[in-house]
């Protein structure tokens, strides 16, 4: 079972936290603020009210016994770099940090957190938006990662009476196409199965190759 | 091509921006700010500093002509709302905003947009974070129906040194190999790259076939 300490229960903080739970995760929740961590309390295994700026405070409630910690404290950029270096320094490997500015993620990459440990959810929210407003009928996009995504798009012409062999997606474009959803039932579809119209065609790939693939669709 | 306007060039709205260029939408800026105007002209078709809360200067600039309209103002609800009300006013059907709060998001619904139409960039990173963080062993939480599934499995001698190409995975079995885990890097595999020990293979099929590509496999 997999184990994870919070720090900041803000909207993005919050969501996390409760998403973690539904998906059987044991978490550490931490805030200064009791409210939140009131808030908080009966959903998850621990709930601490601490200064995450507080070092003794931390190893305190052994934050570095977590295989992941995730700072999601927000708008006081300072707060969350000082409790970046305190964890790297507990010797912490995993650490991911939600960032509010170009500033406040190189200052945190320079100490040592990579650049695929760097949360933003604004930027990745506008740029799944608008693949969702351009491929017209969005129904799922699911991060395998934060370079490759699942995403699901509807069959345009371009397809629709064409199948994989002639179309050669994969060569072309560098994304998979995994299933298609067709009057609700799932199917695989062999290379040779014409597309049809209404067709929801899931697929997988990197997000280049997914914005690439979604343009020539359209 | 598809049309759209973005009123707010925060970080959401520059992402959202950034990303329907690149998906070769045309896209319409407005922001009251100049800097953000500046910052965003080169790019786009249009842009254009006005008040969004100024029902003259948008009928003006001709924003009923757009499929599709965004309301990426941010920290000031009012505006938002405000904004939100005036596009509606103005027989816009599709638009979508970015809400703050609870309370944002139910008056704007009240307004006429959608659930759907609802953005909600921290609680819906914090989801998504969640789910890459937990499988981190590669997805099993993904449920396409009851009777598909999504597996990962580990390469073994059978298919070794041998590539997607040659094994016709797909035509004998039915299965589709989504994506391939090397070294902790996720990778879609083209139909002619070997696969190496220690591959993780994502794949995905009906609960049978894949019940007869794993008995073959071992
Ligand atoms: N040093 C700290 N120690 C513990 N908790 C902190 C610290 N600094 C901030 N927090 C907590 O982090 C939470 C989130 O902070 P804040 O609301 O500033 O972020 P935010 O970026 O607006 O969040 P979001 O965008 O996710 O809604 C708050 O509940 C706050 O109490
Ligand atoms: N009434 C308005 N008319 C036009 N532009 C507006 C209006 N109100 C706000 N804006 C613009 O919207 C942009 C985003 O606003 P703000 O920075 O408050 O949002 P934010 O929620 O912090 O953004 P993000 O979270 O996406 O970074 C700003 O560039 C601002 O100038």
């Amino acid at each position: 079972k997999k184990s994870f300490a919070v720090i900041g229960v803000g909207r993005f903080g919050l969501a996390l936290i409760e998403e973690l739970v539904n998906l059987g995760a044991d978490v550490l929740v931490i805030d200064r603020n009791i409210e939140k961590i009131d808030k908080v309390a009966k959903l998850v295994t621990n709930a601490v009210c601490l200064d995450s700026t507080d070092v003794d405070a931390l190893r305190e409630v052994g934050i570095a016994n977590y295989d992941t910690v995730v700072v999601a404290t927000g708008i006081n950029v300072d707060n969350s770099i000082m409790t970046t270096l305190i964890l790297k320094d507990l010797g912490i490997q995993d650490v991911y940090v939600k960032v509010q500015s170009e500033y406040h993620a190189r200052v945190v990459e320079k100490l040592g957190v990579d650049q695929d440990h760097l949360i933003w959810p604004e930027q990745s929210t506008g740029r799944r938006i608008a693949k969702i407003l351009v491929s017209g009928n969005f129904l799922e996009f699911i991060e395998l990662d934060q370079q490759y995504s699942f995403v699901t798009v509807t069959a345009a012409k371009k397809i629709i009476g064409k199948h994989l062999l002639e179309l050669e997606i994969r060569s072309r474009f560098g994304v998979n196409i995994v299933a298609v959803r067709r009057n609700e039932k799932i199917m695989i579809p062999s290379s040779t199965t014409p597309f049809e119209t209404n067709d929801e065609v899931l697929l997988v790939g990197s997000n280049v190759n997914i914005e690439k693939f979604i343009q020539w669709l359209n």
